[in-house]
């Protein structure tokens, strides 16, 4: 599944998910 | 948070300031102004200075103020244009423009560049890749053999180097995320969309009409 390295770096970096930002307000 | 400056807010941050940002970004001088209340709990969750500091980001992120994380230093920097190791407010806004549902997918494109481009070399190279890859899998407490990982970052380049000189281009970035969108998944906030609704503060504050 994860044979693409950017496509496992953007799924699992939670450091590049800002979404948490609006999430946790 | 509930101090003077507060209760001066957002009128600390002047009308003609909240138009320029408006027109420099993507956003409403309405959502520029939403924005703002975001910043503001942001920027005082540690240090009450109207600052963002890493260590607020971090929080703001990870409920924890402490901690390494790579990507989170990397969008840092990106967010934090005049390097000096805080964000402001028109900073916040630029980086976050490109993060905007309507933003150009070619603005989102470059900022993932930027911020997969470790050393800043103007090229990804394997390396970083491989430095990011491991970064994930010690912060998931995966564990992946080297002959894999190298298996995967191999595979990746020879995928999206396609002039073979063993880094991957800004141009050769652009042809391959342009082909692989899911890539640029975390490159779009939807709540930037109706930022007013998602900050309703806002609309006791406001004395903007848009």
């Amino acid at each position: 599944k994860f044979f693409n390295a950017f496509e496992f770096i953007s799924s699992m970096s939670s450091g590049f998910d800002l979404s948490s930002m609006f999430e946790n307000k | 948070c509930f101090d003077s400056r507060r209760r001066q807010s957002p009128r600390s941050c002047q009308h003609a300031d909240l138009a320029r940002l408006a027109h420099e970004s993507r956003f409403s001088v309405n959502e520029v102004e939403a924005l703002y209340e975001l910043f503001k709990k942001l920027s005082c969750s540690i240090i009450d200075d109207g600052l963002i500091h890493k260590e607020e980001l971090r929080l703001a992120l990870f409920q924890a103020p402490y901690g390494e994380n790579l990507f989170l230093d990397r969008v840092f920097d990106l967010f934090d244009e005049k390097k000096n190791g805080v964000i402001e407010f028109e900073e916040f806004i630029h980086a976050l423009s490109v993060f905007h549902p309507y933003a150009p997918i070619e603005e989102k494109i470059d900022f993932a560049f930027r911020l997969y481009d470790l050393r800043q070399t103007g090229f990804i190279e394997p390396e970083e890749v491989r430095e990011m890859v491991a970064a994930i899998l010690k912060e998931s407490d995966m564990i992946l053999s080297d002959e894999l990982l190298t298996m995967i970052i191999d595979k990746t380049f020879a995928d999206a180097d396609s002039d073979k000189d063993g880094k991957i281009s800004k141009q050769e970035w652009m042809a391959y995320a342009l082909k692989h969108p899911t890539l640029l998944k975390n490159m779009t906030l939807p709540y930037l969309k109706d930022v007013t609704t998602a900050f309703p503060s806002f609309i006791f504050n406001t004395e903007v009409e848009d």
